[in-house]
C-alpha cells in the first residue's frame, strides 16, 4: 500500500477499534490483529456500499477521514 | 433504519431535557433553539413530548465537554467524532455528549450545524442506531443540509415509528 502512510494506518486501527469492535486481545495478537483489521474493514465497507476487499485502500480511508459520529456503527 | 438491539426504548412518551452546560461557539439562546429544534423533529413524527428541565437529572442529559469528560469514550479534538450519546436506560442512558473542540454553528457554514448533529444524536437517545442510508438523518458520517427546509427523511420516521408509533396529533 505505498499511498497509505504509517499514520493513516494507525488512524483506520483507531477507527476500526472505536466503531467497529476490534478485539484488542488475542492469543497470537499479530495475525489476530491483522486477522481481525481485515473481518472490521470489511464489515465497514459492506456499512457503507464500499467496494468490499477487507484491504486499506483510499476510498476506504476517505469515508474514514470524514466527521461523523462518535456510535459504534457494528455493537461489540 | 436500525435499532439497538436488545430492545433499547424509552417506556414512557413524556421525557424530560436539560442543557447542563454550551458551547463558546454560539449564543445561549441559539443552542437553546438548536437543542429544541432537534427533540421537536422527532416529537413531530412520533407521541414522544419532551419537556426542559433546569435542575436535577433529566432522562436526557445534554453537554458539551472535551477529550476524556468520563464515560469512556473520550473525543478526539477537532474533525473525527464530533459527537455521542446513549441509547434508552437508566443512568447515562439517553444522554447527548458534544465535542467542544468543534466548531459549532447556527445557521452559517463555518462550523457544524448543532441542529443537525443534535437531531442525529437525540435519534440514538430515543433508541435509534445508524443507517446505511446515505439520505438518513441517522447515517453516521455529518451531511450539511438547508436547516430551513428540513424535515425529517422517510427512512428516520420508519425508525422511530417502529419503536414508538406515530404521532397521534397529526
Amino acid at each position: 500500500l505505498p499511498s497509505i502512510d504509517k499514520e493513516e494506518i494507525t488512524m483506520a486501527e483507531d477507527y476500526l477499534n472505536k466503531l467497529y469492535a476490534l478485539p484488542k486481545k488475542a492469543s497470537n495478537e499479530k495475525l489476530q490483529r491483522s486477522s481481525s483489521m481485515s473481518m472490521r474493514l470489511k464489515e465497514m465497507q459492506e456499512f457503507f456500499g464500499l467496494k468490499i476487499t477487507g484491504t486499506l485502500n483510499e476510498e476506504t480511508l476517505n469515508v474514514m477521514k470524514k466527521p461523523r459520529c462518535g456510535v459504534p456503527d457494528v455493537a461489540a | 433504519y436500525s435499532v439497538f438491539p436488545g430492545n433499547y426504548k424509552w417506556k414512557k412518551h413524556d421525557l424530560t431535557y436539560r442543557i447542563e452546560n454550551y458551547t463558546p461557539d454560539m449564543s445561549v439562546a441559539e443552542v437553546d433553539d438548536s437543542i429544541q429544534r432537534a427533540l421537536q423533529v422527532w416529537a413531530d413524527v412520533s407521541p414522544l413530548r419532551f419537556t426542559r428541565i433546569y435542575s436535577g437529572v433529566a432522562d436526557i442529559m445534554i453537554s458539551f465537554a472535551v477529550g476524556d469528560h468520563g464515560d469512556g469514550y473520550p473525543f478526539d479534538g477537532p474533525n473525527g467524532f464530533l459527537a455521542h450519546a446513549f441509547p434508552p436506560f437508566d443512568g447515562i442512558g439517553g444522554d447527548a455528549h458534544f465535542d467542544d473542540d468543534e466548531t459549532f454553528a447556527f445557521k452559517s457554514y463555518n462550523g457544524y450545524n448543532l441542529f443537525l448533529v443534535a437531531a442525529h444524536e437525540f435519534g440514538h437517545s430515543l433508541g435509534l442506531e445508524h443507517s446505511q442510508d446515505p439520505g438518513a438523518l441517522m447515517y453516521p458520517n455529518y451531511v450539511h443540509r438547508d436547516v430551513d427546509t428540513f424535515s425529517l427523511p422517510q427512512d428516520d420516521v420508519n425508525g422511530i415509528q417502529f419503536l414508538y408509533g406515530p404521532n397521534p396529533d397529526v
